[in-house]
């Protein structure tokens, strides 16, 4: 129950919601660090059309891009296929056992980098859970310095008035102004008269959507 | 007609009981968000087991990679000459391919491209290319990589997960007394949770 209680004393806003928004924000911050940080970019492991600027990234850095092209050189193929089995076949079984081996590292290196992207999604969604519920408290943590007095309404009615007693409202509209918490007055218009049955919530639900949206601003 | 104090006074407190309800949704609202990041929290973790265990197999296949090259580099000479025949014959292939790619695709600077390339190939062994260095060198660099972002992002995560575990567990969410199952979504001890429980006196 957040309403006063009039034996005890008053909620203190700033103490139950600003540590909480402070904190949102830091676990927010923490959260992002790494992807300001470090832009991971996903390796390249075949070379297609889509991942040509990586390619001419690795030309311009230092060459081992052009390694990538040995499939269009037939000499370089038949590098790739020389049989040494005849003066030593010690070294064809390693060679089969190293190119085994590269298969399943790079196997591995592709799914850990998948892992790694997934992990990476798992933590921007979490990152955008923190913001959403940043976002949802932002409204009320701002209340933390317009709560220090000891004022028992959240809302406060300050003046009703409608065409009778101002002429300058139009017909059938009524021109409330409230103060929420002991925040800036807020004035509010209702197509209602104050006899009507939700009269008072209506004028409530729209200085508080007036105090959300500057309070987010 | 002019409205007494006694009904702007009315009126102040209807207005507040509504301010009050919404202060409430808000929280719900809250509740509702922490249990989405405790479950994506559950489906994180999830996500580390699986990236331990690829990890262990990836290094496992890397050790045998490095022994099986340390070994093969010992034996370089056999067939030596084979492979620097067709090398001097596969350099100017490869460069030109590279260079016709550069040209058509990078569009800048080839003319320093061109001679660093040259360089390269001529510095390059056969043998590095027959036994798939560059291969070997770009994975052992992903390795390096991988393990750098995986360092970084455990890292950040630790931070922000202590910071939510004191946020949804010692401030916000106290523990109940009575609690025997006590639950921690983030850090490695357990804590209960009781701001929204509707026996709460927190907030009084």
């Amino acid at each position: 129950n957040v309403m006063p209680f009039p034996l005890l004393e008053p909620l203190n806003f700033h103490d139950v919601f600003q540590p909480f928004y402070d904190m949102i924000r830091q676990a927010q911050q923490a959260m992002d660090a790494h992807l300001q940080r470090t832009p991971y970019h996903f390796p390249v492991t075949e070379f297609t059309e889509n991942n040509d600027r990586t390619v001419c990234k690795e030309i311009r850095h230092n060459s081992t891009g052009c390694l990538r092209m040995k499939d269009q050189c037939e000499k370089c193929q038949e590098i790739l296929e020389v049989d040494c089995s005849a003066s030593s076949p010690t070294q064809t079984l390693l060679r089969q056992q190293l190119n085994t081996s590269l298969q399943l590292a790079e196997k591995f290196s592709r799914l850990y980098d998948q892992l790694l992207q997934s992990y990476q999604q798992k933590m921007l969604d979490t990152s955008t859970l923190l913001k959403q519920l940043n976002e949802q408290f932002t409204w009320v943590s701002q209340l933390a310095n317009l709560t220090q007095s000891d004022d028992q309404y959240y809302l406060q009615v300050f003046t009703v008035n409608s065409h009778s007693s101002d002429p300058s409202i139009p017909s059938g509209l009524t021109k409330v102004v409230v103060k929420l918490f002991n925040s800036f007055p807020i004035t509010v218009t209702v197509p209602q008269e104050v006899s009507s049955p939700n009269f008072m919530e209506n004028v409530a639900e729209k200085a508080l959507q007036q105090y959300r949206r500057k309070s987010h601003i | 007609r002019a409205i007494s104090d006694k009904e702007l006074q009315e009126m102040s407190t209807e207005g507040s009981k509504y301010v009050n309800k919404e202060i409430k949704n808000a929280l719900k609202e809250v509740k509702q968000i922490k249990t989405q990041i405790e479950q994506t929290n559950e489906e994180r973790k999830l996500l580390l087991s699986s990236l331990e265990e690829a990890k262990k197999k990836k290094e496992d296949a890397l050790n045998d990679t490095r022994d099986s090259e340390n070994k093969l580099k010992a034996s370089q000479g056999v067939c030596n000459e084979t492979m620097t025949a067709l090398w001097e014959e596969c350099k100017p292939c490869l460069k030109q391919t590279c260079m016709k790619f550069y040209a058509r695709v990078c569009r800048s600077g080839s003319g320093l491209v061109g001679h660093q390339l040259e360089e390269f190939l001529n510095q390059s062994s056969p043998f590095y290319f027959w036994i798939n260095g560059d291969r070997i060198d770009s994975l052992m660099e992903n390795d390096r990589e991988q393990s750098h972002v995986m360092d970084v992002m455990e890292d950040s995560f630790t931070r922000a997960s202590s910071i939510m575990d004191e946020l949804f567990q010692d401030r916000f969410f106290p523990r109940r007394p009575q609690d025997t199952q006590y639950y921690s979504p983030f850090s490695s001890f357990p804590r209960g949770s009781l701001f929204f429980n509707p026996k709460s006196r927190f907030a009084r």
